[in-house]
């Protein structure tokens, strides 16, 4: 018996429009201690890593460990029936190949359920080891997509440089080339506004800009992305889930010309 | 595209 209460059905939304684009079928995975998803996308470049910890669940109860293949283009068809105030509830019996989302309004005046069928993927997780990573930098997530949709308008690439005198976004095109500095700022009057850079050694890597723009879509589900980057390692875009967990991608890079 | 490098390279299934 699996039942799951997000009183903030508005967060699961936005998690399905951050993932449904990069992923079309993945295995939830639901245990004692949360609700979490690991799935690449069809070519391999990109990872999405999906955490809700059960503690950001109003009611959480989940008997045995399961894992419940979806279709996330149809799981979104179902969620986008849920109001942004609504209160969304999953549940699924054992061994049933269903599994019901239950929306509720607010003051309860209204409340529909939707059954959804399940689908067997093979699942394949990757191991993805701890880390230590040369820069880390946190920033407005809306100014990282902002750059990212700027930049891709000019190019198909970004290379991501971390130096002491900040972080640089750059790409070129036909029409020509493109630059954007940030610098380190913590004196701003919110800490969600600051852009933070902590460097260990610089760093430069080079990624296609499409799987960028697909990452900004989690941009609704916090005000700050961070980007840790190693030279010997895919990058990390983290969006963390305020009380709950992250939406974390990771993107290999593109081999230097 | 051929410079592409795969996560598959840096990470290992199980």
């Amino acid at each position: 018996m699996l039942e799951l209460r997000l009183v903030q059905g508005s967060l699961l939304k936005k998690v399905l429009e951050a993932i449904k684009d990069l992923v079309n079928d993945a295995n939830f995975d639901c245990s004692a201690t949360g609700f979490s998803l690991q799935a690449m996308d069809s070519s391999h470049v990109a990872l999405v890593a999906l955490l809700l910890r059960n503690e950001g669940f109003e009611h959480y109860r989940c008997d045995r460990n399961i894992s419940m293949g979806m279709n996330l283009g149809n799981m979104n068809k179902m969620l986008k029936c849920a109001g942004n105030d609504d209160i969304i509830t999953l549940k699924a019996d054992d061994g049933s190949d269903t599994v019901t989302f239950m929306f509720e309004s607010p003051n309860q005046d209204k409340i529909a359920d939707f059954e959804m069928k399940l689908m067997d993927i093979d699942s394949e997780h990757l191991g993805i080891p701890e880390a230590e990573y040369h820069a880390i930098v946190r920033m407005p997530s809306a100014e990282f997509a902002r750059i990212c949709k700027d930049l891709s308008s000019i190019g198909d690439t970004v290379v991501i440089s971390v130096t002491k005198e900040g972080v640089k976004f750059s790409t070129k095109g036909d029409i020509g080339t493109a630059n954007i500095v940030c610098r380190q700022n913590t004196t701003v009057d919110k800490p969600e506004e600051a852009t933070v850079i902590e460097m260990k050694e610089p760093v430069s890597l080079t990624f296609a800009l499409r799987y960028m723009n697909s990452f900004a879509k989690a941009t609704p589900l916090s005000h700050t992305v961070t980007i840790s980057l190693s030279s010997e390692l895919p990058v990390v875009v983290e969006y963390k889930i305020e009380d709950m967990g992250y939406v974390r991608f990771y993107l290999a890079p593109k081999i230097e010309e | 595209a051929e410079n592409q490098k795969s996560l598959t390279a840096y990470f290992d299934w199980y």
